[in-house]
């Protein structure tokens, strides 16, 4: 499904390179659930980014469904974005004048789905992670844990086939953090491909594997015993 | 020196009352070090600014050093937010046009610190926290816990009497947390009293008692057993 082949992201500042990740190769199947863990600044984020089409990679190459995602045109790469991946960000990344609800919506309006069909799926998710009385907010009238739930209702609203949640519990109670994983255990059963990056290796171990990042490089991918 | 009689805060949503924190009584003394728990929503961060003097209560007293906070004037306020406490946001909120080294040396500028010597404390707090080669890089051009770690420097810029850190571990990797909790664990040794927001049990146990929140009021506060 996702194939990443000496995939490497340089930024440059300057005269300075920063290597943010450095020849990558990565085969991810249909179904798979993995979780991605390593220290602040090993390149988690930016991989992810890379693999949700949100970022272009300095060297490599990345096969999504066999297709070359740098030969995509703009049109294919918008419909990736937002109907086959969900992207839950590190840093939550709500339109801050769109009510929860409104937020929760966006990607069904492009996904062609009627006034009351949007409605009725966004209330449904928001109530699925818990702040249903909280859909009428704006993002700044939510708590750190509520707008990070936004963040997780908005990526499932379109069903997609992969969710690349980036530190999906960063912000979330113990208890809040278990209901979400819950939802993400249910969708990987139904056969939703899954990339969770976590700091937290409980949370990592509701994957099937972990790969661990160093300094922008896989340094393992350990398979989880359950 | 806090000390809150009855403090509640109501957000008014138009018809809708949202009570963020109920007739909430709390005493902390000089060089205490507290662990704030609760669900997400429960009123952590609300209590966190009104005692940072970012936000008034909607009811109830605030005393600061036996001063009533809601008598002081914008100066003396001001003087309070950027010498007597030091805050880690739940967000960070850094300034997105200013590297790293600036966002660290804002609070000096106001503690009327030399050109020179806020070079060398920026410096110095960006090493400690384990950063300091990221000093020129602006805020989006860091990872989620290295901005972390920036606000975390600031906080400490001006070697407060009151830290308040907001879930200062959320995006860190477990040793960098580790090495946050072992900065304030020496600063509380040293006389700085703490109040740290955070979900997890074993980062809330680097203090000596931890403040149970449930719906807008103190539920329990605990001894940790050292
Ligand atoms: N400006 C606002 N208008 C209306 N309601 C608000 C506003 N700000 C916060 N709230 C509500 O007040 C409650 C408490 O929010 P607060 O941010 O203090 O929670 P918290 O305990 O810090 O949660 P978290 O752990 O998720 O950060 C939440 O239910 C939130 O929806
Ligand atoms: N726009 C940029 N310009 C320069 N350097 C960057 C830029 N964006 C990220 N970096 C650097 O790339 C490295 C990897 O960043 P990334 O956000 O992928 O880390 P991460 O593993 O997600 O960390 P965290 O766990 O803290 O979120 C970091 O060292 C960061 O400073
Ligand atoms: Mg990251
Ligand atoms: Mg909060």
């Amino acid at each position: 499904l996702i194939k990443l082949k000496s995939i490497s992201k340089i930024y440059k500042m300057g005269s300075i390179d920063v290597p943010a990740l450095r020849k990558i190769d990565l085969n991810i199947k249909r179904g798979d659930y993995i979780a991605v863990m390593g220290p602040s600044g090993s390149g988690k984020s930016t991989l992810m980014n890379i693999i949700g089409c949100l970022d272009v990679p300095t060297s490599g190459e990345y096969f999504l469904n066999n297709r070359d995602v740098s030969k995509l045109n703009d049109n294919e790469l918008a419909n990736i974005r937002n109907k086959e991946i969900g992207f839950v960000f590190q840093t939550f990344n709500l339109l801050p004048r769109l009510n929860a609800q409104k937020n929760v919506e966006l990607p069904l309006i492009y996904g062609g789905k009627t006034k009351k069909e949007r409605n009725e799926i966004s209330m449904d998710l928001l109530k699925k992670v818990g702040i249903g009385n909280r859909a009428s907010h704006l993002p700044g009238e939510l708590s750190g844990g509520q707008r990070q739930k936004v963040a997780i209702a908005r990526a499932l609203a379109n069903n997609p086939d992969i969710i690349l949640a980036d530190e999906p519990t960063g912000n979330l109670d113990t208890k809040s953090g278990a209901e979400i994983m819950t939802i993400f255990d249910k969708l990987n059963d139904e056969g939703t491909t899954i990339l969770l990056v976590t700091h937290e290796s409980f949370i990592g171990e509701h994957a099937n594997s972990i790969i661990h990042i160093l300094d922008g490089e896989i340094e393992k991918h350990v398979k989880v015993s359950k």
